[in-house]
């Protein structure tokens, strides 16, 4: 455990915890893609069923509980609570886009060939494209609210500081888990683009609203 | 010691 693994642990905390109080609060998920929300559950539910076989730390289980919890949670809020106010047209990605080449991707590059591991390694690439549904919304509707925009901040932040722990890990532990780091690279690659914007609109005060 | 490291992270 390493202070950059912290940091984006609580970062990514953050950012669940900023999307629920922004549904909640203004009882509406408009500019919330409900997809992105649903990849986020399914990454989680694949990613934690060794919730109840391995045993890290009380922090480790502690965390995946209530990982689990932010996610159904927010997708409920999304198609339960404020279904009225889900902006269906514009939440059009097509998950099955995404679904089949990562479920076909973790049949063909995994560590090994059990079935937790294939789910882990489903769980990692499906992670790395989740937040696409959410970014793709946002060029479509062309803004985003900018409680949204600091929900994606701390997301992508999150991480960016994980990319930091790998490397942290590989020069002090010699250790690092390469499906992890490469599907995090793409991961972080795909919030570059709303970095820029976040730091050169959201910064200033303005609205994020794309050209 | 590899092994059991794996996964350990969220």
């Amino acid at each position: 455990m390493n202070i950059f693994r912290i940091l984006g642990d609580v970062s990514h905390l953050l950012a669940m915890i900023i999307l629920l109080v922004k549904i909640w609060r203004s009882k509406s998920c408009a500019g919330i893609s409900g997809k992105s929300q649903v990849l986020f559950a399914i990454v989680f539910t694949s990613r934690y069923l060794d919730l109840f076989t391995n045993f890290f730390s009380i922090y480790n289980t502690v965390m995946k509980f209530v990982f689990l919890m932010c996610a159904y949670i927010t997708v409920y809020l999304i198609y339960g609570k404020f279904r009225k106010t889900f902006d269906n047209e514009n939440d059009s990605f097509r998950l099955e886009f995404l679904l089949i080449p990562v479920t076909g991707l973790s049949f063909l590059e995994n560590q090994s060939f059990t079935p937790l591991e294939i789910l882990w390694t489903f769980s990692i690439y499906l992670e790395s494209v989740a937040i696409l549904p959410q970014l793709f919304m946002i060029s479509k509707t062309g803004e985003a609210e900018t409680i949204t925009t600091h929900y994606l901040f701390f997301l992508g932040l999150y991480h960016a500081l994980y990319l930091a722990n790998w490397i942290w890990r590989y020069q002090t532990e010699n250790y690092y888990d390469q499906i992890a780091v490469v599907s995090g690279v793409v991961q972080t690659i795909f919030y570059c683009d709303f970095f820029y914007l976040y730091v050169t609109k959201v910064l200033k005060g303005k609205k994020l609203s794309l050209p | 010691d590899q092994e059991s490291k794996r996964h350990d992270e969220l």
